[in-house]
């Protein structure tokens, strides 16, 4: 969930 | 991870890389605009705040330090090598980057997904991005002289952003709610300012003449 809500790409 | 995004890292990756070894290897910046190239170490610092307090994955980690590390050491030669620095086209490249900077600032403020300091810090730096390479562009223009330096980065970092929206449409099919309108409006902004460029470097490249961009 932390990555859907914080930014996964560069 | 899908292959467009993997693409899209790897071929910003090269044009960053390629650039900082070519500059070290002639141990010249001629033709290499310092304003974009501090608007990118700017980029990259306002974006991976999070670096050590949200961890993604491996890769991602290690990309943001290389795109720091990188970006940094090509602005330090341009402006502290001892021969490096010589080379730098200063009357030239003299695009007034503040102009950007602030804007985007502003911008940011305004329109971002969160109102914190690092999500508009983050929003800050796809803005920044989309008109960082506008002094490379101006340099080139003005200079008109496109060696196979400046001419493959600029080639490179039109064809990441190509292979990334790309991505954006993959992964808008494949996940739910994958919504992401400041990347996609940026990015696709971004994109087209390489239009042009791509269109006289493909033109240039087909009937084998000097790149001319056109006054």
């Amino acid at each position: 969930s932390s990555e859907l809500s914080g930014h996964d790409e560069l | 991870m899908n292959l467009f995004r993997l693409a899209g890292d790897m071929t910003h990756l090269v044009s960053v890389v390629v650039l900082l070894l070519k500059i070290h290897t002639i141990k010249s910046c001629a033709g290499v605009s310092l304003k974009t190239q501090e608007l990118y170490a700017l980029v990259f610092a306002a974006r991976y705040l999070d670096l050590f307090v949200h961890f993604v994955s491996l890769y991602n980690t290690v990309m943001k330090l290389v795109f720091l590390a990188s970006s940094f050491s090509i602005v330090w030669y341009m402006r502290k090598h001892k021969i490096v620095r010589r080379t730098y086209d200063r009357e030239h490249d003299t695009f007034r980057h503040h102009f950007i900077v602030l804007p985007c600032l502003v911008l940011a403020l305004l329109i971002n997904e969160r109102f914190t300091f690092r999500e508009v810090m983050w929003a800050f730096s796809i803005y920044l991005e989309a008109v960082a390479i506008l002094p490379q562009l101006v340099l080139l223009q003005r200079t008109r002289n496109i060696d196979n330096l400046t001419g493959q980065y600029v080639f490179f970092l039109g064809a990441y952003r190509v292979l990334y929206i790309l991505n954006w449409i993959y992964r808008y099919f494949t996940e739910p709610h994958f919504v992401h309108w400041i990347s996609w409006i940026a990015g696709i902004v971004q994109t087209v300012l390489y239009a042009d460029f791509f269109y006289y470097y493909i033109i240039s490249w087909k009937n084998n003449v000097k790149l001319e961009l056109p006054a």
